[in-house]
């Protein structure tokens, strides 16, 4: 799931 | 987290204390765009989607839900302060919405790293907020007299953004796998839309002028 990790900015 | 990311946040937090420190100080929302207002509020609500679900720091958590209060904060005091409402920029604010979601929503619908709900709303809100500064530039070229804090306020924007193309860059280097190509095309997109903006900023600045634009 590309959702969860590379979503860690703002 | 690096430097340039933090320092990226913070400037982008600045910006909206600058915001409604102006709003707030002059009793004024004069020369500030409430279509670009309205943009940001529905750029962080499609990106946010994931704020209870998709735990990531204490640090985003916090960010995510001031970015959201503050921008809600910034809607009801120029659409609903008695007194700060009547100072809105009605008819020179005429950008149209339209122009700029419909577009990012069929590009986020034809582009997307996964074709589901969240994914999409996501994708959504990274081509938006691109965009979304352009009524402001609109507006601020149509304005006379910008006053200080609404060019410094723009010009934290665009130094946020600026901020994380350094962070990226950072972060490709020292992280494994680091490619996300549709979140930098975007941020470089959105920080091009700054430079005419960046040059005049620092042109009036640099001769101690009172920033005006060139229509």
């Amino acid at each position: 799931e590309i959702a969860a990790a590379e979503k860690d900015e703002l | 987290m690096n430097i340039f990311r933090l320092a990226g946040d913070m400037v982008h937090l600045l910006s909206f204390v600058v915001l409604v420190l102006k709003i707030n100080a002059t009793k004024s929302c004069r020369g500030i765009s409430l279509k670009t207002q309205e943009l940001y509020t529905l750029v962080f609500v499609c990106r946010y989607l994931d704020l209870f679900s998709n735990f990531i720091s204490m640090y985003n958590t916090t960010m995510k839900i001031v970015f959201l209060g503050t921008s809600f904060a910034i809607l009801y005091l120029m659409r609903g302060h008695k007194v700060i409402k009547v100072t809105y920029d009605r008819e020179q604010d005429t950008f149209r919405y339209l122009f700029l979601v419909l577009p990012c929503a069929l590009l986020a619908l034809l582009i997307h790293n996964a074709w589901t709900p969240f994914e999409v709303v996501w994708t959504f809100s990274i081509y938006l907020e691109a965009v979304a500064i352009l009524p402001q530039l609109v507006l601020l070229q149509r304005t006379q007299n910008i006053d200080n804090l609404t060019g410094n306020y723009v010009f934290l924007l665009g130094l946020y953004r600026g901020l994380y193309i350094l962070n990226w860059i950072y972060r490709y280097f020292t992280e494994p796998h680091y490619i996300q190509w549709i979140v930098w095309i975007s941020g470089i997109v959105q920080t091009i839309l700054y430079l005419d903006f960046f040059y005049y900023y620092i042109k009036s600045w640099k001769n101690n002028v009172k920033l005006a634009l060139p229509s």
